[in-house]
């Protein structure tokens, strides 16, 4: 079973066209392993991307070199899945 | 498993198991306006069922809702589950609804993705795409919404098995995709198609594989802009609305742009909320309003397919 320890999803905001590309290009990195739950579209809607905890210090780099703003949508992803799995469990009995 | 659609949790998440069960208590409860059809099998063999909300004759005018084409979207399936009651709450009692089922058929297909779905609840809950295996590839799965056939393996979709918007070696290659595919085909009198995913909030129309607008743009928007405003008016939800391209990002193969071509004019996609802050991990107390308020955005456009045969 696939767990999601320490994984996070980053809001990234962009400001303009070259901030698109440079997130368009982060998507190619498949070494990252990153999940885009949302975009990268353009600058009205913000890019949503589950992180494996692997690649965060990478991924929050590249960010921050290239001017690209960004915030911390889900700390530990895992922790939401525990919590749905209990309420499931809870529910059902 | 529920013994009843009475006593059936709508506010928690189920299994497959327990929403097909849930199907059959359904139709069970009310023979005379919902039966359940098999429109093919998953990959992994998994029946994938419509139920068929009808008062009578066959090949009617009908409207198409589906959910759960991306099994993670979980708050997608536990709304169809909730319309699917809330139809039959409703017919004989709102004169809206009675009124659209008199003169229109419903399909649902609560779990479009049913190997995904049976996947998130066992091995990954962050799984989005089908099950099938790719030859060549150690990745599996096809996203079935960039496998239509509608601008396929164009920008906006990936050819990477291991891709997370991979597109499929071919359109239609995935059953899922391929069994509606040819339930539309055959009906042939489908008026409405509404795709549901989550999140973002936002109700989108074609095109998303080109910048050209639709030739029904402006009424599209105008449908789309009324649904909005509806489905606002119960907790001020803010959504979005506009093409798929303009408002979000460039997707091809998706399956409203193929419904549209196919000539189903009113052809719209929904994400459903829930404001970025959970993701696909929507909290269970959240079912109930997220289908409250998307309820009176599929009536909007449900009236007015009702209003404005073609």
């Amino acid at each position: 079973k696939e767990t999601f320890v320490g994984n996070q999803v980053l809001r990234i905001f962009v400001a303009n066209e070259a901030d698109v590309e440079k997130v368009k290009e982060l998507e190619e990195l498949q070494e990252l392993q990153l999940d885009f739950w949302r975009g990268p579209g353009g600058q009205d809607v913000p890019t949503d991307v589950r992180v494996p905890f692997a690649s965060l210090q990478a991924v929050k780099i590249f960010l921050e070199s290239s001017g690209i703003r960004y915030s911390i949508l889900i700390d530990d992803l895992q922790t939401l899945v525990d919590e749905e799995q209990t309420q499931m469990i809870r529910q059902h009995f | 498993m529920p013994q009843s659609v009475e006593t059936f949790n709508y506010a928690s998440y189920h299994t497959l198991d327990e929403i097909y069960n849930f199907m059959d208590l359904l139709v069970a409860a009310n023979p005379n306006l919902v039966s359940k059809i098999q429109i093919g099998n998953s990959y992994e063999g998994r029946p994938l069922y419509v139920l068929k909300f009808s008062t009578r004759g066959t090949k009617r005018p009908a409207i198409w809702i589906d959910t759960g084409i991306h099994s993670r979207e979980w708050v997608t399936q536990a709304s169809g589950v909730w319309f699917a009651k809330k139809i039959v709450d409703s017919y004989g009692k709102d004169p809206s609804l009675t009124s659209i089922l008199d003169n229109l058929d419903i399909f649902l297909e609560i779990v479009t993705n049913p190997d995904g779905f049976a996947f998130t609840h066992t091995k990954n809950r962050m799984w989005r795409k089908t099950r099938s295996i790719n030859s060549g590839s150690a990745c599996i799965g096809v996203d079935p919404n960039r496998n239509w056939d509608a601008g396929f393996g164009g920008s906006g979709a990936s050819s990477n098995p291991c891709s997370e918007t991979y597109r499929g070696p071919y359109a239609n290659s995935e059953r899922e995709v391929k069994a509606i595919v040819d339930f539309v085909k055959s009906h042939g009198n489908i008026k409405t198609f509404i795709s549901i995913h989550s999140y973002s909030q936002l109700l989108l129309y074609p095109y998303g594989y080109t910048k050209t607008r639709a030739p029904d743009y402006q009424e599209l928007n105008n449908i789309a802009k009324a649904a909005v405003a509806a489905l606002s008016s119960l907790y001020d939800t803010q959504y979005r609305y506009g093409s798929i391209i303009t408002t979000i990002y460039q997707a091809s193969g998706g399956t409203i742009d193929w419904t549209y071509n196919q000539g189903i004019k009113y052809s719209f996609t929904f994400e459903l909320r829930d404001r970025g802050r959970y993701g696909f991990l929507l909290p269970a107390n959240q079912i109930i309003p997220t289908a409250e308020e998307t309820w009176l955005a599929l009536m909007a456009i449900m009236e007015y397919t009702r209003d404005h045969p073609y």
